[in-house]
């Protein structure tokens, strides 16, 4: 399906329109996830005090895009069970992917912008953060630069979004022909939309699902970044991403 | 505290659980 196109211009697939409606506002997301931060941690524990927030950060950012999975399409139709395999299959490419795309909007290169609003300079991170996370943090922005550079969009975003969601192999749901359906109809969607916007750089759509495949391996370093602080005990307790990693897949 | 299914997140069951969201 195609919206019908008033300015004459090229017209976006009615699967992509229907996910731009979806996203959320990111100035409610940072002022509920404020809100949240603002209140005092349930479990003080040892850790530094940054960091301890950091950690908050991420949990409450993964309940936003819970929320924001829970009234997609086709996701809001399947079982919990299938709904737990698909996030548990993809939980930190979501985060990943969404750190990415901030940075890209927020456009600088020597500074990384919070969810919470706040700029954080890259010359603080390799000073306080530690090596590890230092590192991922860079590969992060070699990638912002990558997708910068290919002119990644709002409605190219929102696809890819949705393909990591329903990036599971169907053979570990219960209902296989509704999530391959919604698989092919991303993908037909987001080569169309990419044909169709930039004639000029034809193998966009291979190159954005490329780019995937790095989101996919940064988001593996970074479950090992998070199984390291959780077995140095710096994790604050009933952490949300630690549950996740923990977890049995599927 | 909420259970999930065996091996499974409890908090994120929870989260996507409709009878425990609407409670």
């Amino acid at each position: 399906g195609y919206s019908e196109s008033f300015s004459g211009g090229p017209t976006v697939p009615e699967l992509i329109l229907q996910l731009l409606q979806l996203e959320p506002e990111e100035d409610q997301v940072r002022a509920r996830i404020l809100g949240c931060l603002q209140e005092p941690a349930k479990n003080r524990s040892d850790q530094p005090a940054a960091f301890g927030l950091l950690c908050r950060m991420a949990d409450q950012t993964f309940i936003s895009i819970v929320d924001w999975a829970r009234r997609c399409m086709v996701f809001k139709e399947l079982e919990v069970a299938d709904q737990m395999s698909l996030l548990q299959n993809c939980w930190s490419e979501l985060l990943v992917f969404d750190h990415i795309y901030r940075q890209i909007q927020y456009g600088k290169e020597g500074s990384i912008l919070l969810v919470t609003g706040q700029e954080v300079e890259l010359s603080t991170v390799a000073a306080q953060a530690g090596s590890l996370l230092h590192n991922l943090v860079l590969r992060a922005q070699e990638l912002v630069l990558q997708l910068h550079a290919l002119q990644l969009d709002r409605q190219e975003f929102v696809c890819l979004k949705f393909l990591i969601l329903f990036s599971l192999d169907v053979k570990f749901l219960s209902n296989h022909s509704l999530v391959k359906d919604a698989q092919e109809k991303a993908n037909a969607a987001l080569l169309d939309y990419t044909l169709c916007h930039y004639p000029h750089c034809a193998d966009k759509f291979q190159q954005l699902l490329l780019c995937l495949v790095e989101v996919r391996a940064l988001s593996v370093q970074a479950k090992e970044y998070l199984y390291h602080k959780h077995l140095g005990n710096e994790m604050p307790r009933n952490n949300l991403l630690i549950e996740m990693l923990q977890a049995r897949q599927t | 505290p909420c259970q999930g299914p065996a091996g499974r997140p409890a908090i994120l069951y929870t989260l996507l659980s409709p009878s425990l969201m609407a409670s």
